[in-house]
């Protein structure tokens, strides 16, 4: 299940929205035995000028996404603005029987999105 | 002209699907008969970060478990595989051979480890029934395991005294009856004895697993690799 993006096609500004996997709905219930789902997360936002800079107080940082963030404020080219992809991933661990009977502990890497940023 | 290069068939999604899991071919399901042993819920748990967040008493606040090692079993690994033994086979002794109490064959199945995973632990894990189970005072018995091509080659690589048969019994192959640098076998084949010291009774064993932890280099940090 996704949350809903709110505000516009592209819901705000960039940053980490709930989803949730549910193993059913993939149809690995069978022989997944633990988690049941879980929640895999996703991004989305508007990477303009604003979301791009520090919070306040936060250091001046001039990277790649700010400076395309201010030139397609300045002038909107083909190059677009920066992405909303994941800054900050974590693994899970799934639990499960193979073709061989054997009940398999298995960690996937990068399954989670725990943080949003401007790239 | 030049005749245009055949491209590869993009590989099916499911089979693409598959690769990514790990897993050779699309899973049947649970079997029937296996239930889910307690050690590997006790390993899931403790690695799941989401259910870890759930329950953080078993996972010190702020301690996210090491990506490539199995903090309960303290070894480098990603993947844990429990293995049941099949195919045990008791050959009880000839009258007048000096030892009266059977040895057992065992068979482990596991084509499922894939070439490049490095074994970082393999326990084995049996159980024993009949009547050295059941004495109440403790015996004292020697286990020993080979793997059955290494019988006759002199002594059993892995010999160990169990003094009771009440719990289960636990025995460490990696570097006695599993070479350390050796690759994970399509088939482990192994032959057990259990010799009561004193006159007392024999064994008889009920169930045999395999604890198998193995680390994927392409996964994980080479640093993580198990000690040689």
């Amino acid at each position: 299940e996704a949350q809903p993006s709110v505000g516009g096609s592209h819901g705000g500004s960039c940053r980490a929205r709930r989803l949730y996997v549910s193993f059913r709905e993939v149809g690995w219930h069978h022989w997944v035995i633990a988690p049941r789902g879980f929640l895999a997360n996703y991004c989305q936002g508007q990477c303009s000028l604003p979301a791009t800079l520090p919070g306040p107080g936060g250091p001046p940082a001039l990277n790649h996404a700010v400076l395309r963030a201010l030139m397609h404020s300045a002038a909107p080219g083909p190059a677009g603005l920066p992405c909303c992809v994941p800054a900050r991933l974590s693994p899970i661990s799934v639990l499960f029987f193979d073709n061989s009977d054997n009940v398999v502990l298995r960690h996937y890497e990068d399954m989670v999105v725990d943080e949003c940023g401007c790239r | 002209p030049p005749v245009p290069a055949r491209r590869p068939a993009a590989p099916r999604p499911a089979a693409s699907l598959l690769q990514a899991l790990g897993l050779h071919d699309s899973p049947r399901g649970a079997p029937k008969s296996r239930s889910v042993p307690p050690i590997m819920w006790r390993l899931f748990r403790r690695r799941d970060p989401q259910e870890a967040r759930l329950s953080p008493r078993r996972t010190p606040p702020g301690a996210t478990p090491r990506p490539c090692h199995v903090e309960e079993l303290g070894v480098a690994g990603n993947i844990v595989r429990h293995v049941p033994g099949r195919g045990v086979r008791a050959r009880t002794a000839e009258p007048s051979a000096p030892e009266r109490c059977p040895t057992w064959t065992l068979l482990f199945d596991l084509s499922s480890v894939e070439p490049a995973e490095l074994p970082s632990r393999a326990r084995l894990e049996l159980r024993f029934a009949g009547e050295g189970a059941a004495a109440e005072t403790d015996g004292s018995w020697e286990l020993s395991v080979a793997q059955a091509g290494d019988v006759g080659a002199g002594p059993a690589p892995l010999r160990q005294a169990v003094a009771s048969l009440r719990a289960p019994v636990r025995a460490e192959l990696l570097g006695a009856a599993w070479a350390h640098n050796a690759s994970v076998p399509r088939s482990l084949r192994l032959v057990l004895a259990l010799r009561p010291r004193a006159a007392g009774p024999c064994g008889h064993l009920a169930e045999a697993s395999l604890l198998l932890v193995t680390l994927d280099p392409r996964l994980c940090h080479p640093l993580a690799r198990p000690r040689r």
